[in-house]
């Protein structure tokens, strides 16, 4: 009997859950172990009847009640010649923001880059991390963006572990100016004296970092319609 | 109050709140869903009568719907209902494959009345 009305429930469910279109049922995208730490706190929280305040996401210290993982929908650049004037590696990433209401205060914007697990082995070579804005994005898979203003610039020990770079500044412009995407020049250099060392590892950490790369971008917004701090505090 | 009598084994009929067990798979809503699996949602069921609307949680307004339903049984009963409920949080994946954490109002029935 679940089967037959299930036409009508996806329909409740979308309007439910305030989508526009219906999910997709295929596999799930890697869930960041901090929303399973929320959800399986505010779980934990409902069980015992404790009383929550649901527009406070105590694990990240921001108000909000509404967390959204967008992921990475870039592509990557020079991939035919890559490691000159030591370039590791070059890609943009583009973030669909067209799910983040306009109404909605934004509290958090988070980028994280995965160079990969950690391991020993993957202490060498220090790495340099240049976070640009795209001014310009040209063709898709034809011509070179225009690399705008640099964002950051952080040197990190080895192509391992997990980056995070707060957007939130970056994000607020691109929202105001009401644009439905967000893109991101990354460049990831070896630095100078170090890569030579590279080559007696059995394998060439840039190519790793090719395949391993994942970015993901963790936004926290807040509805003022569903959130009343005055209240809350009290 | 302590004059009205109350039938044995009557209580149980009584307007309360009963628990009920969302399961997303049931719904097959799962395919969507990261979590929770499913949640403890409850609902209120049970009879609101006239001699008993002191004591069940009940509104000012069921106490008179009552009264009129004894006075002229065309007018309905006082109902069973909802009087205090709490959100909860679900994690799932929209359709541009986002995965998203948002809390929803009113999905747990804490408290019943008439």
């Amino acid at each position: 009997p679940w089967g037959q009305t299930s036409e009508f429930q996806d329909s409740d469910l979308l309007q439910f859950l305030g989508l526009e279109k219906a999910p997709s049922p295929h596999r799930f995208q890697p869930v960041p172990r901090v929303l399973r730490k929320i959800i399986r706190a505010r779980e934990a929280a409902a069980a015992s009847g404790a009383s929550q305040d649901l527009c406070y996401v105590k694990e990240l210290g921001v108000r909000g009640n509404l967390l959204q993982l967008l992921p990475d929908q870039g592509f990557f650049l020079n991939t035919q010649k890559p490691f000159q004037d030591g370039s590791c590696l070059q890609k943009v990433l583009y973030f669909n923001l067209s799910a983040i209401k306009e109404k909605a205060k934004l509290t958090m914007a988070q980028l994280t880059l995965d160079l990969g697990p950690r391991s020993y082995y993957n202490l060498r070579p220090e790495l340099v991390v240049a976070l640009s804005v795209v001014q310009d994005r040209g063709v898709w898979g034809r011509s070179h963006p225009k690399v705008g203003r640099l964002l950051f610039l952080r040197s990190v020990p080895g192509p391992q572990g997990q980056l995070q770079f707060n957007l939130q500044g970056a994000l607020k412009d691109w929202s105001s100016n009401r644009l439905k995407n967000l893109d991101l020049h990354l460049e990831i250099l070896v630095k100078e004296d170090r890569y030579s060392r590279v080559t007696v590892q059995p394998e060439n950490p840039c190519d790793r970092l090719l395949r391993s790369l994942h970015a993901s971008l963790l936004v926290v917004t807040l509805n003022p319609k569903h959130c009343h701090p005055s209240s809350r505090k009290r | 109050r302590a004059a009205i009598s109350v039938p044995k084994g009557f209580c149980r009929n009584f307007c309360h709140r009963h628990q009920l067990f969302i399961n997303f798979q049931d719904l097959g809503w799962h395919k969507w869903v990261i979590a929770p699996k499913g949640f403890m949602a409850n609902y209120c069921h049970g009879e609101c009568p006239f001699s008993m609307t002191t004591y069940l949680n009940s509104s000012n307004y069921a106490f008179m719907q009552a009264l009129m339903h004894m006075a002229d049984p065309k007018v309905p009963k006082a109902v069973c209902v909802p009087t205090k409920l709490s959100p909860i949080s679900m994690l799932y994946q929209d359709s541009d494959k986002n995965v998203i954490l948002r809390h929803y109002e009113d999905m747990v029935v804490d408290e019943c009345g008439c």
